[in-house]
């Protein structure tokens, strides 16, 4: 899953 | 984007608000920690690298160039701006911060999520962020009295991170996938940092009397 990829939290 | 997580940037950006404020209006950084603020940038540079590679939302990219701008801004001022740089108590700020700076990067070679380069990175402005405040909270203490503003800006830096604990609470539920323990375990220990401090914030808050920290 590719939401481990990179973060989307600040 | 969840309520808990859109209410910590908020107020993430409100306690850079209202340092910028207190820099600005009183021309005076007494009682702000140069030590913490410089290692924000790094934390902010160390941890937004992909900003011209990840294109999120434009949301996530204005705060990022807002935050490192904001804390740019602010090291810049402290150390370069000819009033404000004289109000800087230096004497007080005397916390060796280099090592938390080593510290986090060692422990972000050693636990990271995948052993890549923007991944180590990220790691390590995680954990920087949770031990940045150290040298300010420090400061703090042996100043003794702590103007409003300057309270302020620590109670709403504490408070971001809280809401942030809550986001990844309520992501944990909702979303299958989730799995940020390393964002979660040092978010819990950044926000346990500020436990006494919060304490003593709430007391003067309900005395109606002067922010004071025990030497």
């Amino acid at each position: 899953e590719d939401d481990d990829d990179f973060h989307d939290e600040l | 984007m969840n309520i808990f997580r859109f209410a910590g940037d908020m107020t993430h950006l409100i306690s850079i608000v209202v340092l910028l404020l207190k820099i600005y209006a009183t021309k005076s950084c007494s009682g702000i920690s140069l030590k913490t603020q410089e290692l924000y940038v790094i934390v902010f540079l160390a941890r937004y690298l992909d900003l011209f590679t990840d294109f999120i939302s434009v949301y996530n990219t204005v705060m990022k160039l807002v935050f490192i701008g904001s804390s740019l801004a602010i090291v810049w001022c402290m150390r370069m701006h000819r009033a404000v740089k004289r109000t800087y108590d230096k004497e007080l700020d005397t916390f060796r911060h280099y090592f938390l700076v080593l510290g986090s990067f060692v422990l972000a070679l050693l636990l990271h999520e995948k052993f890549t380069f923007q991944e180590i990175f990220w790691a390590f402005s995680i954990y920087l962020e949770a031990v940045a405040i150290l040298p300010q909270l420090v400061m703090l203490q042996r100043s003794g009295n702590v103007d409003n503003l300057t309270g302020q800006y620590v109670f709403f830096l504490g408070a971001y991170r809280a809401f942030y604990i809550l986001n990844w609470i309520y992501r944990f539920f909702t979303e299958p996938h989730f799995s940020r323990w390393i964002a979660c375990l040092s978010g819990l220990v950044q926000t346990a940092f500020y436990a006494d401090f919060f304490y003593y914030y709430f007391i003067s808050w309900k005395n109606n009397a002067k922010l004071q920290l025990p030497a």
